[in-house]
């Protein structure tokens, strides 16, 4: 479903520092009801990957969808995504609008 | 417009 988006992007973040390195504001039932990256901190995984961006919002995080979830869940799967040595990269589909 | 302001804002998480 996520491929049906508008104007989405999938970006793969390798886990090439020991922190993703991103925060995020919104999930559901906020005024930003799906999550945007705020800042992106020098050194971690996302800033070395060159290819998120402060203000764009995630719409999935290894293919599952954060619609209807809330802050904290949102939260969670991206550090569970983040810590599980199944995959050595975490997959963000992302979008430049709001 | 009238629902953005009764939403509440964010916390914000660092990941």
């Amino acid at each position: 479903p996520g491929l049906l988006e508008p104007m989405s992007t999938l970006v793969r973040v390798p886990k090439s520092a020991s922190t993703l390195g991103i925060a995020i504001e919104g999930g559901a039932n906020t005024r930003q009801p799906l999550p945007r990256i705020v800042t992106i901190q020098r050194g971690g995984s996302a800033h070395n990957c060159g290819q998120l961006k402060v203000g764009q919002v995630i719409l999935e995080v290894n293919g599952i969808s954060l619609r209807g979830r809330e802050h904290r869940e949102a939260a969670c799967l991206i550090a569970e995504a983040f810590k599980t040595k199944e995959k050595d990269y975490i997959d963000f589909l992302i979008t430049e609008f709001n | 417009r009238e629902k953005r302001l009764t939403l509440p804002p964010s916390e914000i998480t660092l990941l």
